[in-house]
């Protein structure tokens, strides 16, 4: 079969237009090393779970991306993180959601799908399962960043003016998730 | 949120998604990312989706799954599947955002309805794309 892979940073809250080109070579650096790790695993004939892991745990570890360091900041000021993983061989899945502490959200719900009789695992019970298998803990201010921090201060600001503005898809300067 | 869907030498398609969810979000909200046929699909005789966007929207359109059920029993490929559902199902009720999808051949398509896209891919032929839209 071939081999290809695609990846996406997530969406909304800087365009281009709005960038500094200094900003702009930063992303498409970390794309391309992000892609770039995914399809070297394929084309050593790892598999796709290896390869979409492998291409996401570079985004995870970049401050860039609503994802691992540089997360958005929950209303409280702290990180609740998510991720899946779906194998299209065999309809296997593995989420955790609201996740805290662990390092690598999209390897634990790896772990979720092939080390647990489960599909989902959330919160508390999802770190515990994480520390039952050895997983890589950090503390929560690992995934702070000042540029996600003035974002929270934002909406913040927004919310105060409408109490409705969390459910308003238009609002995309903070709105994505 | 960041995403990646691969198709590998065993002609195995996976797709995961990873994310720190919505700014300011409250009372344990979770999105679409970790919910399995929302924002996160694979299934080899289809196709295979990560999505990015207003959660609360893919969720109540089941987005992932919903790509993927079109390309089984429309027989549409997948790229129609995924144009259809972002463009013609999500946007005309306010739901933005976007995806990548991969069908069991390696073809990559990447609808969106929204601005700030980040995006990058090697496809079949080895070509690498990394874009920002």
């Amino acid at each position: 079969s071939p081999i290809a892979i695609v990846i996406h940073g997530g969406a909304g809250t800087i365009n281009r237009a709005n960038m500094s080109e200094e900003r702009e070579q930063q992303y498409r650096a970390k794309l391309e090393q992000a892609i770039k790790a995914g399809h070297a695993l394929l084309a050593q004939g790892a598999s796709s779970l290896d390869a979409t892991i492998a291409a996401i745990q570079v985004m995870e570890e970049s401050e860039l991306f609503n994802a691992g360091k540089g997360a958005v900041y929950t209303y409280e000021g702290a990180h609740e993180l998510d991720a899946s993983i779906m194998w299209g061989k065999n309809r296997q899945a593995g989420a955790v959601a609201g996740v805290k502490t662990i390092k690598s959200p999209i390897a634990l719900a790896r772990a979720v799908m092939e080390k647990s009789d489960h599909v989902m695992l959330s919160g508390r019970g999802a770190e515990t399962f994480a520390e039952s298998l050895g997983f890589e803990k950090v503390p929560n201010t690992y995934f702070d960043s000042d540029a996600r921090f003035e974002q929270l201060q934002k909406a913040k600001e927004t919310l105060k003016l409408d109490k409705t503005a969390q459910s308003d898809p238009l609002l995309l300067d903070y709105k994505f998730g | 949120t960041v995403g990646a869907v691969a198709l590998d030498k065993n002609g195995n398609l996976a797709a995961a998604t990873s994310t720190g969810g919505m700014t300011a979000k409250r009372w344990g909200r979770i999105g679409d990312s970790p919910v399995i046929g929302a924002g996160t699909f694979a299934d080899n005789q289809s196709c295979a989706v990560s999505a990015t966007g207003h959660g609360e929207y893919f969720i109540r359109y089941n987005v992932a799954a919903d790509i993927c059920a079109r390309v089984a029993y429309q027989k549409v490929t997948a790229a129609q599947a995924a144009d259809e559902v972002i463009h013609n199902v999500l946007k005309p009720v306010g739901g933005t955002g976007g995806v990548i999808v991969m069908d069991n051949k390696g073809n990559i398509s990447q609808p969106f309805n929204t601005q700030g896209m980040y995006r990058a891919s090697i496809d079949t032929q080895g070509k690498l794309s990394v874009g920002i839209y």
